[in-house]
């Protein structure tokens, strides 16, 4: 272990950490900096698998995992308001079982910097041969976890940097190279794979009427429209937020003429990332939809309109 | 940028303090900025240049690979009818049918096991972040997946 990356206490932390835990940064190329917080496993640290975790975006810290999803402690609101948070140990934290990795990445994220701001233009393949040296430089670092089985796991646009980076790694294979890494597998929660299915194409409609936030009239509906556009195998839908907590969903029989469309649906104060949950930050009043312009200029473009609002904030009455 | 939908405030103020950077040996912010959940820079900037993952996933899963693909089932970002769509396009073996997987004897989600060490498997009524809205399931399934437990 390289000196001077233990974590020896956390502000807001009262007790022992239930592992050892080291964080810092390696500099992957000259004044390329990627951060990563190790959390080693309170299991059987020499045998359990050593886990990658990567958040999505693109853009996301993996410090969001950390904190919010499966860290070594739960986060307890600071009070007053803007203090610091009290952290628990967090019984379902995933180095229950595995030594695991949080890495901010690509560069410019998180903690991950550069003081060359051109290299903050980044795209997909560049993180994953970035994220590779890292990877490689990491185990240099860490040699006593070489040999565990090693796994890359994420969530959201996660989706393109896992399968990317775990080709990386497993080309070095193919090109007859000793592996540096025992690379096993990978799992993606909920991860991006092809952007048409995922965003515009018609299982959002699908998962819209499945979970009955469409009715069964509306769906058969577009269904019609659909046939109407000529475009049987593939309709374009499209989804698009036109002001925080507002979806638009249209309709576009044919993209080349620019005219939508036979469809849209807007759907207020939904949590599209848990349908059934509230948004942390409350809807914005309708007053102030209006001031930005979204919401007046949505009456040309609809035709068949739904809305269906979340009964909790007392959207329902107020709903037009 | 932060969708209002969700909850950055206690990451926000926890790791924009001084002493936790020190703690975690993070620079400090008068050097790199204040942390930031998502970095609308990258955001804006990225180039998506890799295609469909569907390549890479037939590449890895038939070199020998294990995968698990989960999903939560309220998650209308990238719902679960897409990944069941792109995983069936495959066209790999179903080695496993549609079944339930439980914890404490409660219904947890469904899953599908498929040739070349490839699951699907759901996780009812989490979100988009999965840990997040289910963290109990999630370290059982994780734990299990890695331990190659059933």
């Amino acid at each position: 272990i390289p000196e001077g990356v233990l974590v020896t206490h956390l502000p807001g932390l009262n007790g022992a950490f239930p592992s050892k835990h080291y964080s810092g940064y390696v500099e992957i190329e000259s004044d390329k900096y990627l951060f990563y917080y190790f959390v080693v496993s309170e299991r059987k640290p020499k045998n359990d698998p050593v886990v990658l975790w990567l958040n999505g975006g693109p853009g996301c810290s993996s410090f969001d995992g950390f904190v919010n999803e499966h860290g070594p402690f739960n986060f307890e609101t600071g009070k007053p308001h803007g203090s610091l948070p009290t952290l628990h140990l967090n019984p379902y934290s995933w180095s229950k079982v595995s030594n695991i990795i949080y890495l901010d990445s690509p560069v410019g994220v998180g903690f991950s910097y550069s003081k060359d701001q051109t290299k903050y233009v980044i795209g997909d393949r560049q993180t994953a041969i970035d994220t590779y040296t890292f990877l490689v430089m990491w185990f240099e670092l860490y040699p006593e976890f070489v040999n565990n089985p090693f796994y890359i796991a994420g969530e959201s646009y996660a989706g393109v940097y896992i399968p990317t980076l775990a080709t990386n790694i497993i080309q070095r294979i193919n090109d007859g190279v000793e592996p540096e890494i025992n690379f096993k597998g990978y799992m993606v929660g909920n991860g991006l794979t092809v952007p048409d299915i995922a965003f515009n194409t018609d299982v959002q409609v699908l998962f819209l009427h499945g979970m009955g936030l469409i009715s069964d009239n509306l769906f058969e509906d577009i269904q019609v429209t659909c046939m109407m556009g000529n475009d049987t195998d593939k309709c374009n839908y499209y989804l698009s937020k036109v002001a925080k907590n507002r979806i638009l969903v249209t309709h576009v029989p044919n993209p080349a003429d620019c005219q939508p469309s036979h469809f849209s649906l807007i759907i207020d104060g939904m949590n599209k990332f848990n349908i059934l949950e509230p948004c942390y930050h409350p809807p914005k009043p309708k007053a102030d939809m209006k001031e930005n312009g979204n919401w007046t200029s949505m009456p040309s473009l609809v035709r068949n309109q739904t809305v269906v609002p979340n009964d909790f904030a007392g959207l329902w009455t107020n709903s037009e | 940028g932060v969708d209002d939908c969700l909850n950055d405030e206690v990451a926000t103020t926890w790791l924009n303090n001084e002493l936790v950077r020190q703690a975690i040996h993070a620079e400090p912010v008068d050097m790199i900025g204040p942390w930031v959940i998502i970095s609308e820079n990258i955001l804006h900037n990225y180039q998506k240049d890799a295609g469909s993952m569907i390549p890479y996933h037939t590449k890895l899963t038939t070199a020998g690979y294990r995968a698990l693909i989960f999903s939560g089932d309220h998650d209308m970002v990238v719902p679960f009818t897409g990944t069941q769509r792109w995983i069936k396009s495959l066209g790999y073996e179903i080695v496993d049918e549609w079944r339930q997987w439980t914890v404490n004897e409660q219904v947890a989600g469904i899953l599908q096991e498929y040739d070349h060490e490839l699951t699907f498997l759901t996780i009812k009524g989490a979100g988009h972040r999965v840990p997040n809205s289910k963290p109990k399931e999630a370290l059982h399934f994780y734990t299990r997946w890695l331990d190659r437990e059933p």
